[in-house]
């Protein structure tokens, strides 16, 4: 039975598709080699492009499948750069969210989709928009934990409470298995004086809910997309590589517990 | 009459509310005394808390507004460390998307609002959410001219044929005047390749569509907010503050020129 994690944060630019790519890349690169995929859950399709999986050709993308176009087997295209597969997306899905709105328990679509699928894969992880829609809903619904990327700045760290608000909700109505994976600090810079004080602000409030593994701020992080490829396959030595590959084995040994 | 311009792009986390607050607050200091007017368009209610203002006690909100419930001059705030007014938002406006979306000609709604009030400023500045959806889509009714901050690096290049095609739309059918004020680079870091290569790019793409004014990478920029302050008021001698200044007197000088 696949590990559902939706990695989600409606503060935008906060490295959720950073995460999604790099960390299903590092958890498909592991010792045990699980079986992993990526959802693409977000219309801007970023990570989609980030696994070198062109958007602007694909033939069939989440929008379809949500929509019941299209079987979402049909959909998958592998990524040859990540070793995974991955469900695409593009613009036309803006257009779900208004479909799905005024559909009978729109909510569950993207879950429903999941349990044709999901004993194919040890992990599934999806890519989330930034904001607190129909889409974000969806993957809440059908994902068992959420991971919440944080950059430690100001308005990251005042949006937080929204975001809980949203999971707590999903939690009362749609999924009542739904759990904090854990908050991940991105694009961390140890200099600066504004970043640790939101850090010991989260360490304080969260305790061990925040991962021990800190993701730097590493400019091989930003340059690897542009060549579609996570970054273990762009610079394996790069911290930002580092940083990932300690990001899947902190997860899978949280897992392992629960 | 008033000049309105948007500040949109549908990629999250490029500096979208840090230059609406920073460039109202500008305006707002300079030579002339213009009036100017922040009018927060996202749910997340950022530059309604970076300009001092509490969202949570907020009485009314661009949600009433939008949809008729309270006369917006009742809904606005001063705020006191930027100098301007404020039309304040809070997370009530995500329900503003579904009212709009069911309402006739929903997106022309917040342009019938300004027209109560445009003719009391000379500026007003929209801060939209990271999408493209119903909200953004106002803004770019009700403006005559669009900015778009940019982050140099590939998610956020990548994106905006995306965006333009939305301006092109809105162009095409509630706005035929809508026009682009400019492109922003924000975030900027000369040392790095990647976002050299980048504003190569644009500069090669749009020319003098580019402003000239740089937005650094700054930190006073992250930490002012906490202290609901614009950087003006916060650090006035740091780099941060001198880029706003520069693009406030860049904006004014291309308005001028029209
Ligand atoms: N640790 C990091 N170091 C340096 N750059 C990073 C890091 N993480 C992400 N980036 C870059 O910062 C930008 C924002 O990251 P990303 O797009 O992953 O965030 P997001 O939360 O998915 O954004 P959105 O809200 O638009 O979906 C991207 O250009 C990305 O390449
Ligand atoms: N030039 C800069 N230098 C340093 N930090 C910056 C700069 N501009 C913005 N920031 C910080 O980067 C983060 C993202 O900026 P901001 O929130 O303004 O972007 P946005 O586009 O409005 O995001 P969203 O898509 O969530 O609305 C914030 O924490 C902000 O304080
Ligand atoms: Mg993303
Ligand atoms: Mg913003």
């Amino acid at each position: 039975m696949a590990i559902i994690i939706a990695i989600a944060n409606q503060k935008g630019g906060v490295g959720k598709t950073t995460t999604a790519v790099n960390l299903a890349a590092c958890l498909a690169a592991s010792k045990l080699k699980p079986r992993v995929l990526l959802i693409d859950l977000d219309p801007q399709g970023n990570a989609t492009m980030g696994c070198g999986i062109d958007k602007r050709t694909a033939k069939a993308t989440s929008y379809e499948v949500l929509l019941r176009q299209i079987a979402v087997r049909d959909a998958l295209q592998f990524s040859e750069s990540a070793n995974i597969q991955v469900l695409p997306a593009n613009i036309d899905l803006t257009g779900a969210e208004v479909a799905l709105l005024d559909a009978d328990s729109g909510q569950h679509r993207l879950r429903e989709v999941l349990g044709q699928i999901q004993h194919e894969f040890d992990y599934i992880l999806i890519d989330c928009p930034p904001s607190l829609s129909m889409l974000t809903v969806n993957a809440l619904t059908a994902a068992q934990g959420v991971m919440i990327p944080i950059q430690c700045e100001y308005y990251a760290l005042e949006g937080l409470s929204a975001l809980l608000d949203t999971v707590e909700k999903v939690r009362r109505t749609t999924n009542p298995k739904l759990r904090i994976e854990g908050l991940l600090r991105t694009m961390f810079d140890p200099r600066n004086r504004l970043a640790n004080e939101v850090s010991a602000q989260l360490l304080e409030h969260f305790g061990s809910i925040v991962y021990k593994t800190l993701i730097p701020r590493n400019v091989r992080l930003a340059e690897a997309p542009s060549h579609g490829q996570p970054v273990i396959g762009y610079d394996k030595t790069s911290k930002g590589a580092e940083s990932y590959l300690e990001l899947a084995k902190e997860l899978q040994q949280r897992v392992r517990k629960q």
